[in-house]
């Protein structure tokens, strides 16, 4: 996961949980050939953009600590 | 914000709902009544209405479950997901589902019922999450105590769905009519040189040079402090702002909120324990004397000795002759203190101990 900076194993958890569950993260990655850095960079874009964060493209602290905020479980993205 | 693909809507306007069971962090009718407010919340600016139905089960059904309920979202106790409500479709559309095992409540504590279901509500009619941290509709869940006041944006998206309320009284959300004859405020003051409105969650900045006043959510300047305040006064020797709300006083320095605030209104200027609110409050920058008025009474306070004069309370209409009511707000001005009282303004001359002149507060605005 080239785009998770800290590196720490429970952020990538918590990036790769929150993507699935709101940005449709895991049924992207089953199309064939895809770039899995791409396509992880492009649903945190989308999230930053939602969130009204810096949009990076990257698992930044601001956007980790959305993440961790209470939320609604609907999804941002509906498949 | 076009996220929610073809927008869902209902085709109805009435919608009835069902509570199908219970939260056993909440009494029943705590529940129902949280549940009512929130549909309410968009009941007050769209056409629609919603009925509770008990035989059947309703447009919109709220239920509380515990782990995976078939419904590809299982809950897991956590705080990561308790709450989500489906689109408006038939069957489960519309349908809002709660995490039996996590806390409720109806206070500010996590997580407020009212709150969450207002939200759920929200998606429940077909809205999508926005981007607009005021939002009711962001994302995450930023319930504070303060009054709920609907979001323009929320406002502006469900009138997209369904069009504006047939009902004459609108919830403004972020915006506020000054020039509205009928307005009255929650407290006013004065703060170096500037005087500052309130109302609501909102501050409204008289600036001199300025041709219109300046309206913003009180928020962006203070978030710690509650919105509605009872009053607010500057004690400009000090450089401090003071707002009353309850038996509560808060002391601000700029955007501080200075530590040990709020404190007891009994403690920290000596009232009565039956003094439970302050009406209005304003210091007389040459004396440093700063009056309470408190129903028909009124005390005074030395701000340099820090201490209740002797021999107060007083009547307020024996002191300022004129002001025969209660005062809902008060501030200096040169060498006059502005008496507001409902949407009317006395000005009082300090010299001559008498009111000359009297209307209504729309000068300030310029309306």
């Amino acid at each position: 996961f080239p785009v998770i900076q800290d590196g720490l194993q429970k952020n990538v958890k918590t990036v790769w949980k929150y993507l699935e569950n709101y940005y449709n993260l895991g049924k992207d990655m089953q199309a064939k050939n895809v770039n899995s850095k791409e396509v992880m960079a492009e649903k945190l874009r989308q999230m930053q953009q939602l969130f009204g964060l810096k949009v990076t493209g990257n698992s930044d602290p601001e956007t980790l600590n959305a993440m961790r905020k209470p939320r609604c479980g609907v999804p941002d993205v509906a498949p | 914000y076009a996220i929610t693909h073809n927008n869902p809507r209902w085709s109805k306007t009435h919608l009835t709902y069902s509570i199908l069971n219970y939260t056993p962090y909440l009494p029943r009718a705590v529940v129902e009544d949280a549940i009512e407010r929130a549909f309410r919340v968009w009941s007050d600016v769209t056409p629609l209405t919603f009925e509770r139905v008990f035989e059947k089960e309703g447009d919109i059904v709220l239920s509380f479950h515990r782990g995976d309920h078939s419904d590809l979202y299982p809950f897991d106790g956590s705080k990561d997901h308790f709450a989500h409500a489906f689109l408006p479709a038939p069957g489960m559309g519309g349908d809002v589902h709660y995490d039996l095992d996590q806390k409720w409540t109806d206070n500010s504590e996590n997580f407020n019922l009212f709150y969450v279901t207002a939200h759920e509500l929200g998606h429940s009619l077909g809205l999508s999450h926005s981007n607009d941290e005021e939002a009711l509709m962001y994302p995450s869940y930023t319930w504070s105590n303060k009054d709920f006041v609907l979001n323009q944006d929320d406002i502006n998206r469900i009138q997209a769905l369904y069009g504006p309320s047939t009902n004459p009284i609108q919830s403004t959300g972020a915006s506020l009519d000054v020039c509205n004859s009928g307005l009255t405020f929650d407290a006013i003051t004065t703060y170096r040189g500037e005087v500052i409105f309130f109302k609501d969650r909102f501050y409204i900045r008289v600036i001199s040079f300025l041709p219109e006043p300046m309206i913003n959510m009180i928020d962006l300047i203070w978030p710690t402090l509650p919105g509605k305040f009872d009053a607010a006064y500057e004690s400009s020797m000090v450089d401090e702002l003071r707002f009353f709300k309850g038996s509560k006083v808060w002391a601000v320095q700029e955007q501080n909120v200075l530590e040990g605030f709020p404190m007891d209104i009994h403690s920290y200027f000596g009232f009565p324990s039956n003094v439970t609110h302050i009406d209005a409050a304003v210091c007389e920058e040459e004396t440093g004397k700063t009056y309470f008025f408190v129903d028909h009474m009124y005390w005074r306070y030395d701000e340099n000795t820090r201490s209740m004069d002797p021999g107060y309370p007083r009547l307020i209409a024996e002191d300022f002759p004129g002001i025969n009511h209660k005062v809902d707000d008060v501030f200096q001005k040169e060498d006059y203190f502005y008496f507001f009282y409902q949407s009317i303004q006395h000005r009082f001359n300090l010299q001559t101990r008498r009111i000359d002149d009297s209307g209504d507060f729309s000068t300030w605005f310029n309306c």
